[in-house]
């Protein structure tokens, strides 16, 4: 555990609770995309499967029961509590052409071909696109509140800050996981844009609204 | 490490 990996797991549960307190305090699930947070839910369902089948470290069970029912949470607030405010309209970023793909790809480059890799595998290469339709739904939209910003800001910075892990990882470990490094990057990537308009716009004082 | 049977990384 390097300081890069907590500061990054750090963020990532900020992000999460950022969202939720956002949508618990204005009773409103407006501007966030269901879809997202469906394939946020679906990526840690699939992903932490071995809670069941192995013991890695207390600190590893408890994170990801805490995202796993942040993630459920989450939709459940969007979907049922708050459903009136969501701003289904918007969402409309069409899932199959991610899961399809991503489902494809996921039975071709995996570590190993078992049930629990390639739904591993599956949930690496999902989250690198989960945030495509919340995305989508900010470009259609033309702006975000300054809060759901700080949200994506701080998602997209857990993702760097995996890189940097990865990297001194790689160095004090010679420990390099293909999989995840690739996807990770491309996670990343799909950030830059709006980490530009977050720095140059958002931490300026100005809301977040594109051209 | 990453085995194949569970992960340390989130």
């Amino acid at each position: 555990m390097n300081i890069f990996r907590i500061l990054g797991d750090v963020s990532h549960l900020l992000a999460m609770i950022i969202l939720l307190v956002k949508i618990w305090r204005s009773k409103s699930c407006a501007g966030i995309s269901g879809k997202s947070q469906i394939l946020f839910a679906l990526v840690f369902t699939t992903r932490y499967l071995d809670l069941f089948t192995i013991f890695i470290s207390v600190y590893n069970t408890v994170m990801k029961v805490i995202f796993l029912v942040c993630a459920y949470i989450t939709v459940y607030m969007i979907y049922m509590k708050f459903h009136k405010t969501f701003d289904r309209e918007h969402d409309s970023f069409r899932l199959e052409f991610l899961l399809v793909p991503v489902t494809g790809l996921s039975f071709l480059e995996n570590h190993s071909f078992t049930p629990l890799e390639i739904l591993w595998t599956f949930s690496i290469y999902l989250e690198s696109v989960a945030i495509l339709p919340q995305l989508f739904m900010i470009s259609k939209t033309g702006e975000a509140e300054t809060i759901t910003t700080h949200y994506l800001f701080f998602l997209g910075l857990y993702r760097a800050l995996y890189l940097a892990n990865w990297i001194w990882r790689y160095h004090t470990e010679n420990f390099y996981d293909q999989i995840a490094v690739v996807s990770g990057v491309v996670q990343t990537i799909f950030y830059c844009d709006f980490f530009y308009l977050y720095v140059t716009k958002v931490l300026k004082g100005k809301k977040l609204s594109l051209p | 490490g990453q085995g194949v049977d569970g992960k340390d990384e989130l």
